[in-house]
């Protein structure tokens, strides 16, 4: 009950936006009510809800704006969004200088983390000020991983910095887990990826391996997740299954 | 005769630094002499040209702790590197409140400008500190767009802050061209996209599309250049067909 996730990794275009939506939609269809958060600037989470019209975002909220309700929208049944906007990428510059910035996130999600079964954060692809809070406020990061060699370069780099962020200021921060995303097994590229991930990651590697499958890719322009869009696709398959998986090890 | 160029989008996974890389090389052989910067912490294009020894960096360069020429490898016959490292993810921090922060690039690449028939920028998937001393130190800024409905939701943003840094920063700024990375002909997606693509920036986009080609996502492996990894590919042919009609617009 009450998990905090940050979907995370800084190399981009690796499907954080896209499992945000339909690990948070999946995990909704196993009856439970779930937070979703869009940290990135360029708000392609809040798009592919397609949510337009909004007042607050995760912007007033960690800028003190608005606080935790005001900032909350209900998307559909059980499933809430804290939409984002793009004076987001000011933060760095705006809360540089604020004591303890690295936890107003978690400040804020901490009371309302009763009320949901799950709150899922979609990170932007950086290290910056906007990641941090995340960590700080998660119990778990999810990783996932795009089946290429440049996305495997930055998984070491990933690892030292959630080692620092749980020495420093979330000592109950760990790794919930690492996935394949964007797996086309006629690629010998991804095939051997995935030997390099499991060398990396070890059992923290979820069995499921998200297939390359460009419904996923559509969906979102008609602000749909992936079980409205195209419910019999690998990609609705693929993530039902990931879905699974978590619930499992965290219910 | 040296101009400065930047491959910039805040969407990640777009093509920026396969671009850089593969625009930068194709250049050179075109008998230019060409400078790549590396301005992701991530260091994507350094490992794309497998370079791994090396003192100084962008960051180094960025924080005086290093002059240009020092900062400056040769890669190979008339190709030249500045290679970055993981600290640049803290260039916000750091450089947050030094005077004049987005001249900082700007005012060591200019002193070198004569050099070099181009120098090529590849910036990370933001729109912060990094991005801005790339904008403000170019002339042109080219722009990848994936041919998916969430790079192209950006658009529109981009083009607000390239006005932004024009009408503050450098008003001699101006998009050099945008062109469609990882295209599939055979994805309606992909098609829709060329469209919206079109009508946003009109004659901006060149005519070349960048075909989606898995030898492009192997290269870097082997930290090799798209002509000398698979010469007859259509990666090397796309980008040897954009490299001419660069050439041909600013020479
Ligand atoms: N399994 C998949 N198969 C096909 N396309 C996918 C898949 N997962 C994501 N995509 C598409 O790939 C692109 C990148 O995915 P997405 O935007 O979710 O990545 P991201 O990590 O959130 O990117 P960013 O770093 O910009 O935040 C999007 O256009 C998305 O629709
Ligand atoms: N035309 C293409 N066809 C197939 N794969 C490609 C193509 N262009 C790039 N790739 C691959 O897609 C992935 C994303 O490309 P790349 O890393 O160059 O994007 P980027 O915009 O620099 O990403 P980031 O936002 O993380 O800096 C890489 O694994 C790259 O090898
Ligand atoms: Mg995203
Ligand atoms: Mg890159």
């Amino acid at each position: 009950m009450g998990y905090i996730f940050s979907l995370s990794n800084h190399k981009g275009g690796v499907g954080k936006t896209t499992s945000t939506l339909n690990i948070g939609a999946g995990l909704r269809n196993l009856e439970n009510k779930v937070l979703l958060v869009d940290l990135d600037p360029q708000s392609n989470l809040t798009q592919s809800m397609g949510i337009t019209d909004y007042q607050n975002s995760s912007y007033t909220l960690l800028t003190k704006r608005s606080n935790i309700e005001e900032s909350i929208i209900q998307h559909s049944d059980n499933l809430f969004l804290i939409p984002s906007e793009l004076n987001l990428s000011g933060m760095e510059i705006e809360i540089g200088s604020v004591p303890e910035k690295e936890f107003i996130l978690k400040n804020s999600l901490d009371s309302v983390k009763k009320e949901f079964d799950y709150i899922i954060i979609d990170c932007p692809p950086a290290l910056g000020v906007l990641t941090i809070n995340a960590l700080v406020a998660s119990d778990r990061i999810f990783l996932p991983i795009q089946s290429e060699y440049l996305a495997v370069q930055g998984m070491s780099k990933i690892s030292d910095v959630i080692e620092k962020v749980k020495e420093r200021l979330n000592p109950s921060l760990d790794i919930g887990g690492v996935f394949l995303t964007q797996f086309d097994q006629r690629r010998v590229l991804n095939r051997s990826v995935l030997e390099a991930v499991k060398g990396h990651f070890g059992d923290k590697l979820f069995n499921t391996i998200i297939r390359d499958n460009v419904a996923l890719a559509e969906a979102p322009v008609s602000g749909r997740n992936i079980y409205e869009y195209a419910p019999k696709s690998y990609g609705a398959d693929d993530y039902r299954s990931l879905c699974k998986e978590i619930a499992e090890k965290y219910s």
